[in-house]
């Protein structure tokens, strides 16, 4: 049979996976298979080859119709270009803060813009009683409000330090220092066998044509 | 009480991520 080698057509806001690999703490082929999941959910809604919120949503809770505050915030904020979608590029270079290797500054400074909810530049004590209300109220744990106002009580009376009532990046700094689980949830193992998980089927297939 | 607010959030579905890694 006779195979003819099209030009493979790539998504808006693709970038070459070594220029990422180069800026981000994963390898080449880390990027390639993490494309092959770019492609899978930026056309799972619309066939445009970005993600939208919707798709971001489907993909994190098989629900294009769930709102939960932090998917907002954490689109938001892959949505570097501020554009409403995110390309692979910025895919790619948010991801790297999940990273195991990433250094754990990027990943505090992630999720200080991640609770900054009005990206005042501080993180504010209505904020965060406001994180826990929406997380309690999507959850099972019912907590009376005196409950949760103790708790953020606690918490804030640790956290600012400088007694101003908001917390800024150093005093964060200071504080997921002091509590390092605060930080759990800024690494994905997964991104450590991503190559397992999405082989690059674009490669594979090259050899063989070679072969042929 | 020694629970944590940031903990607290951390148990939030919006927050885990690794739903982008699973078969659809």
């Amino acid at each position: 049979g006779c195979f003819c080698l099209k030009k493979t057509k790539h998504t808006p806001g693709y970038e070459e996976p070594t220029v990422l690999a180069a800026e981000t703490p994963f390898t080449v082929s880390e990027v390639e298979a993490l494309y092959e999941l770019y492609k899978k959910l930026s056309n799972s809604i619309t066939s445009d080859g970005l993600i939208h919120k919707e798709e971001f949503q489907l993909a994190l809770f098989r629900n294009r119709n769930r709102r939960n505050l932090f998917a907002d915030r954490i689109f938001d904020l892959f949505d570097i270009k501020r554009n409403g979608v995110v390309d692979f590029g910025e895919f790619v270079r948010s991801l790297g803060v999940f990273h195991p290797n990433a250094p754990i500054e990027d990943k505090i400074e992630f999720a200080f813009r991640l609770y900054d909810l009005r990206q005042t530049g501080f993180i504010e004590r209505e904020e965060l009683k406001e994180m826990v209300s929406a997380l309690l109220h999507e959850s099972e744990l019912q907590l009376s409000d005196d409950v949760v106002e103790m708790i953020v009580d606690k918490t804030w009376s640790d956290a600012d330090t400088k007694g101003d009532g908001k917390i800024d990046r150093e005093e964060w700094k200071e504080f997921v220092l002091k509590y390092p689980s605060l930080l759990k949830n800024m690494t994905l193992p997964y991104l450590k066998d991503i190559t397992m998980a999405f082989p690059s089927f674009v490669l594979s297939s090259e050899v063989e044509d070679t072969e042929i | 009480c020694n629970l944590n607010a940031f903990d607290i959030i951390s148990y939030s579905s919006g927050f885990d991520l690794s739903g982008l890694f699973e078969e659809k």
